[in-house]
């Protein structure tokens, strides 16, 4: 059920 | 030159059996006000970040900034070498190819010392914002976990969903369904059984179920977990030390 988000999503490497 | 002790090495082994079966090879960065570590699991669903503060150790002496790439598999193999009641010391130089692990029996007398080579590890480094959330809830960790693990025998998703007046997970799979009703209370005697909420807005959202049976592991240790949830970014899970944490950042499903 639903799409699993990813994380690069939200955060940035620095 | 790093020299971190630890007045008990169960400490040192609990913060390791909290996320080494989401992620195996973890930059440690040790700085003159403590060690932090972060990592991301294969996926990129699911962040680990550990912060221990100084305040955790029972000495602790760091120079310059020095990064130890460890594989936990290996870690814990020589955690395993040690008693919960030894003093552990870290030691490692100033450019390491090597980290030394010391335990001490102080009322035996017995010292035992491990060389744990190191890894160089490629991996990058997220900046997590500072993050807004809708609701944020604390309840004790057990409670926490157990619902996590009944409700993942049902479904392979689990969802949160809060509002101000209660916490529910629930699940739906091809057995059947399930949910728990929690609603908030102060427990005055026991602070720490207390089931907290703090909302701004309901949110409801879905995790994959076998994420969060690794986010409760982390349990071992707090009697509490700290939850920060939004629609708009990764929900936090967080563990406290008497000085640091243990965070989980965790990509929520979502509904194309």
């Amino acid at each position: 059920s639903g799409t699993q988000g990813r994380l690069d999503s939200f955060f940035k490497a620095v | 030159m790093l020299e971190a002790k630890f007045e008990e090495a169960s400490l040192f082994k609990r913060i390791i059996d909290g996320f080494k079966d989401c992620v195996q090879l973890v930059n440690f960065q040790c700085k003159e006000d403590g060690i932090i570590a972060q990592a991301v699991d294969d996926s990129r669903v699911l962040l680990v970040s550990l912060e221990i503060g100084v305040e955790a150790f029972q000495e602790y002496r760091c120079d310059r900034p020095v990064t130890l790439g460890l594989d936990l598999n290996s870690l814990s193999k020589i955690l395993r070498c040690g008693n919960n009641t030894d003093t552990l010391t870290l030691i490692a130089e100033d450019t390491p190819d090597h980290i030394g692990l010391v335990f001490e029996d102080n009322k035996k007398g017995r010292v035992a010392e491990y060389i744990l080579k190191l890894m160089d590890i490629d991996a990058d480094f997220l900046k997590i914002e500072e993050l807004e959330y809708e609701t944020t809830i604390s309840l004790p960790s057990s409670e926490f976990s157990k619902n996590v693990r009944d409700l993942s025998q049902l479904g392979d998703s689990l969802s949160i969903a809060v509002t101000k007046d209660n916490i529910k997970f629930s699940t739906e799979g091809d057995i059947g369904s399930g949910s728990v009703l929690l609603q908030p209370f102060i427990n005055m005697e026991k602070p720490q059984e207390s089931i907290k909420l703090e909302m701004e807005s309901p949110v409801d959202l879905t995790f994959g179920a076998k994420y969060l049976l690794d986010i409760v592991k982390g349990s071992v240790l707090s009697e509490t977990i700290g939850i920060r949830l939004s629609s708009e970014a990764p929900a936090l899970f967080q563990f406290d030390l008497a000085s640091g944490f243990l965070q989980f950042f965790l990509a929520p499903k979502f509904n194309e």
